[in-house]
């Protein structure tokens, strides 16, 4: 099979998946001691030049590393903690030379900005938020959304960078009467903001006034549903959906993703379509991204898979590598390429 | 799914939802 072949047919079997479409082209080693929880990929000015570099997070280390001829990496530069450890990595996007990242233990506790000094000798974090967060995520003109607190004093706040990441702006949005668990923005609407809560509602924004638009309830089957992309076409809502607690269905299969419509005028709802796992594949959902149609997951089996969210089925499994499941998956926002990551620190760069 | 189901359709649904929620 050639790596350049993503069309297939119909449903395969999952034997039958070419793991071709997922073409490895270079690995990074993370040699820290600690657990690595974290990757993703960010422009980094260097030397007068934006790179697109990679971000690599373990539970105490975040480090950069920037792209050599062939394919090779470079450690540039590390960040260390040393009280709480490291979450998630949070890219900003349109900020360069800087990365945001999320600390804590269970819960998010901290948030930080990380970035270098000006002669570019020596890496520097400041600290943006810090509480009991719940959710947080970097949305297009340099704006990161986050919410903390609980129930009664919930607070939603975007703050605004600078465009050299600098000095920064608050605004606060309304908050919903029940907890947010993630945010998503809606694709071609940058005052768009959508959450979902752990009431299994989407809410949705408008980050200009900071209005709470509406509350749309969303289908009961699953709990608590994760949104990874959303957009606008003809007067409805598309959201592209994870349900991290929902049950195996031995039969047809876990649903990992789900697309639904939304009309967010009467904020009544439809399931389109259910993305599901090949026959004779098991796992549930545990982590997993969306760029444009393309979604991947980590899922309980420690096999990732990619589904064309068009063609409307699973099109690459990536199973364990060297006998070690995957921890984490993220699509690289600087290129096509999909970022696998293990536990030990083995980062693998794959071509779709 | 039938787009009937989900009743009356806005192309302009985020400018009248913000005319129409709380500031």
């Amino acid at each position: 099979h050639s790596a350049e072949q993503t069309e297939i047919a119909e449903v395969p079997a999952w034997d039958s998946l070419n793991p071709g479409t997922l073409q490895l082209v270079s690995k990074l080693k993370n040699p820290s001691g600690s657990c690595s929880v974290d990757v993703s990929a960010t422009w980094w000015e260097i030397a007068g030049f934006k790179e697109p570099c990679v971000i690599t997070a373990c539970e105490y280390v975040v480090s950069l590393w920037k792209p050599l001829d062939a394919w090779q990496w470079e450690k540039i530069y590390s960040w260390h903690f040393t009280e709480v450890p490291v979450l998630q990595i949070v890219v900003v996007p349109d900020v360069c030379s800087l990365v945001c990242v999320a600390l804590g233990n269970l819960e998010i506790r901290e948030i930080r900005a990380l970035f270098c000094s000006p002669d570019g000798k020596s890496e520097k974090q400041v600290l943006l938020s810090s509480g009991n967060i719940k959710a947080v995520l970097g949305l297009a003109k340099r704006r990161l959304v986050s919410s903390s607190g609980t129930l009664c004093d919930q607070q939603v706040e975007i703050m605004t960078f600078a465009e050299d990441g600098g000095s920064k702006e608050k605004q606060l949005l309304m908050p919903p009467e029940e907890t947010i668990l993630t945010f998503a923005e809606v694709q071609g609407m940058q005052e768009a903001l959508l959450g979902t809560t752990i009431m299994n509602n989407i809410v949705i924004w408008n980050l200009k006034t900071g209005q709470l638009l509406k509350k749309m309830h969303i289908d009961d089957s699953y709990q608590a549903s994760v949104c990874h992309k959303a957009y606008s076409e003809m007067g409805l809502l598309f959201v592209v959906l994870s349900h991290p607690r929902a049950k195996e269905n031995e039969l047809l299969g876990s649903p990992v993703f789900q697309l639904t419509v939304i009309n967010p005028k009467t904020a009544l709802s439809t399931g389109v379509m259910l993305y599901r796992l090949p026959h004779g594949q098991a796992g549930r959902f545990l982590e997993g991204d969306v760029k444009d149609h393309f979604a991947a997951a980590v899922l309980t089996s420690g096999t990732i898979a990619v589904w064309d969210l068009l063609l409307g089925h699973c099109t690459a499994l990536l199973p364990p590598v060297s006998g070690q499941s995957w921890s984490f998956v993220k699509w690289s926002g600087t290129d096509s390429h999909l970022l696998a990551g293990q536990k030990d620190g083995n980062i693998f760069v794959y071509r779709y | 799914c039938n787009k009937a189901d989900l009743g009356p359709i806005s192309l302009n649904w985020f400018e009248e939802l913000s005319s129409e929620a709380p500031s």
